[in-house]
């Protein structure tokens, strides 16, 4: 679809030999929609389409035969290289290695620990889940049906309110539960909220937990700019998980929050059933995105 | 800007990406910035002032061209709540029971979300909460059959209002989509002229795939009114406006949050004064 799009305006310049200022410009701004229309962030498309233009006024497109085929493949590159590597490793060291999941009310947290414990028993180490929202109704219960469903031990404190000391408590007694990791469920908070704000700052500093994850609905518009710059000022998030993404939204926050916090999306929530998460491709987004 | 200055392609691009930012989408930002700019051409003296007010004129004129459905219902009133998942359906619905019931209301939740994990505990917290009944069933296979036995007996009761809860989907799970179809005839099987109300729940933050999940649970299930949740963050919802715009399916409630009175009914000039805050 976007390819086409940029090819007909090329179409049209064709045998001319050197693009024009108004080629390049007209090209920009079909890149721009199909960015907009994904969701990536005003300000990101903008310094995106820029270091396009660059490139795409350099040599090879201007003497190339079908430069529109070769702007596809810059903005294709670009935006691979800008989404970072498809590693999805995470930094599971501690005895035991704690990982803590955070983010906006419903993008999806309390799903993916479950899927995120799955995975990880899949990879031979032995997790255990912590029900550390004592605010949602009926939070703990879900973490707690879920955990069952799955077979993976949860601790949880239907009676205390200090979620620092049930994270504290559940830490100390992973031994007891022979877990090699502790996956830690926060409640969805907004980032406007500062004591909810101050609660994760607390548990990080409290506890050091290696692994970081901020949990982004991948259907999110212009706000994954602000939300993740946000959460990674107070906890310094060190990967991301865009879910939703069995859906058709485009993805383009997985591009935004990377470019503003420099933090790669490591997996993919792609269902509500129980299963690993998918580990995030730079190349795939960048063809989700650009539809 | 302050003082008077003359309309400039810059001050139509910082415009665009006001309401670019917002959520308005491509389409309805270029629709207004076309009309800003035939109304104050270029260079034509203007002050941020005119500039922001004409633009609220427009914004406010396109939000009251679809007036909510207002449905005085003689008897009971059965209101259908749909959405994506972890949109606010639940706690939206605890948020209009508690509403109907501070009004004196007779009010029946109907536990519609047969599928996710304590989605049962969730709205029974609720239904405590706003004081109100709920009815259930967890054996049900179908959340259409667990729809329809509490529509027979909200029908025998007389209960004023009944608010059916259903499990998030996303518009491309087909079978989903059917099964809320489904949903939405067995409704009409126990009161024909119902829902009275079809809300379509809607997070604040939500780009661009907002319009295809109107358009696509349209299908599905006719819709009346949005709810607009989250907008306690820092989201504009300017989605919502698009929705409006495209699909003429107004925004009647909104979420500032999780307690069951925060909420509020939409108020189309203080929702564009923050806006273009
Ligand atoms: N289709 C789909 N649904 C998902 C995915 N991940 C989560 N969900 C659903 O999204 C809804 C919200 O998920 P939760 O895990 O409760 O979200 P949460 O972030 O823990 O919510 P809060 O605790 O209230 O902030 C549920 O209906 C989940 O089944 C996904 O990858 N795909
Ligand atoms: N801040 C804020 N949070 C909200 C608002 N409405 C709902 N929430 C929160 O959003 C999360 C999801 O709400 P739910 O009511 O479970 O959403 P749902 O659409 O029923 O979710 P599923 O049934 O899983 O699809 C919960 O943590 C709610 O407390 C709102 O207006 N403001
Ligand atoms: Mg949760
Ligand atoms: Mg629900």
């Amino acid at each position: 679809q976007f390819s086409s799009n940029l090819e007909n305006v090329f179409k049209k310049i064709r045998g001319h030999g050197k693009l024009s200022e108004s080629n390049i410009s007209d090209a920009t701004r079909e890149i721009r929609r199909a960015l907009l229309e994904a969701d990536v962030n005003f300000k990101v498309a903008k310094d995106f389409i820029e270091k396009v233009k660059t490139k795409a006024l350099g040599d090879d497109v201007l003497r190339s035969i079908s430069p529109g085929q070769q702007i596809v493949k810059i903005v294709r590159d670009e935006l691979s290289a800008l989404m970072g590597d498809d590693s999805g490793d995470m930094h599971l060291s501690g005895s035991p290695a704690i990982i803590m999941l955070v983010g906006l009310q419903g993008s999806g947290k309390t799903t993916s620990a479950a899927k995120l414990a799955m995975q990880l028993r899949k990879q031979g180490r032995r997790p255990m889940m912590v029900a550390c929202d004592v605010y949602r109704p009926a939070a703990i219960k879900q973490l707690e049906t879920l955990g069952k469903q799955i077979d993976i031990p949860v601790y949880s404190n239907h009676q205390e309110k200090d979620v620092l000391k049930i994270a504290e408590t559940a830490i100390k007694e992973s031994v007891r539960f022979s877990a090699d990791t502790v996956i830690i469920d926060t409640a969805g908070r907004l980032t406007v909220d500062s004591a909810m704000m101050d609660e994760i700052k607390n548990l990080k500093t409290r506890l050091s937990p290696k692994e970081i994850l901020f949990v982004g609905d991948g259907m999110t518009g212009q706000d994954a700019v602000a939300t993740a710059q946000a959460f990674s000022d107070v906890v310094q998030f060190t990967g991301v998980i865009l879910t939703k993404m069995d859906g058709d939204a485009r993805g383009g926050a997985a591009l935004s929050i990377k470019a503003v916090t420099g933090i790669p999306v490591k997996f993919l929530g792609m269902g509500e059933k129980i299963q690993p998460l998918e580990v995030f491709h730079p190349s795939r987004m960048a063809d989700r995105i650009l539809g | 800007f302050t003082g008077q200055i003359p309309m400039s392609e810059e001050i139509l691009d910082t415009l665009e990406a006001l309401l670019i930012e917002a959520d308005l989408g491509m389409d309805l930002a270029m629709e207004l910035i076309e009309d800003v700019s035939k109304h104050f051409p270029i260079s034509t003296p203007v002050t941020s002032k005119n500039v922001l007010e004409y633009l609220q004129k427009k914004l406010i004129q396109k939000l009251e061209k679809t007036n909510i459905k207002e449905v005085n219902v003689h008897g009971t009133k059965v209101v259908l709540v749909v959405g994506v998942n972890g949109s606010g359906k639940t706690t939206s619905i605890g948020k209009l029971a508690t509403l109907y019931a501070n009004e004196g209301k007779s009010v029946l939740l109907v536990a519609g979300d047969t599928f996710r994990a304590a989605a049962l505990e969730q709205l029974t917290i609720w239904s405590e909460r706003a004081g109100v009944e709920i009815i259930k069933n967890q054996a049900a296979t179908h959340p259409a059959s667990v729809v329809y036995d509490a529509l027979v007996s909200a029908k025998t009761r007389n209960i004023d209002v009944v608010i059916i809860d259903t499990a998030g989907r996303l518009h491309t799970q087909t079978h989903l989509m059917d099964e809320l179809e489904k949903v939405h005839r067995v409704v009409k099987k126990v009161f024909t002229d119902a829902p009275h109300e079809t809300i379509l729940v809607i997070d604040a933050t939500t780009g661009q795939n907002g319009l295809h999940q109107a358009e696509e649970f349209s299908k599905s299930t006719p819709i009346d009114h949005l709810f607009l949740t989250k907008l306690d963050g820092t989201a504009k919802g300017g989605i919502a406006l698009a929705i409006h715009n495209k699909l003429d399916i107004p925004v009647r409630y909104v979420g500032l949050g999780e307690k069951a009175s925060d909420m509020d009914y939409f108020n189309p000039t203080l929702y564009i004064k923050a806006l273009l805050d």
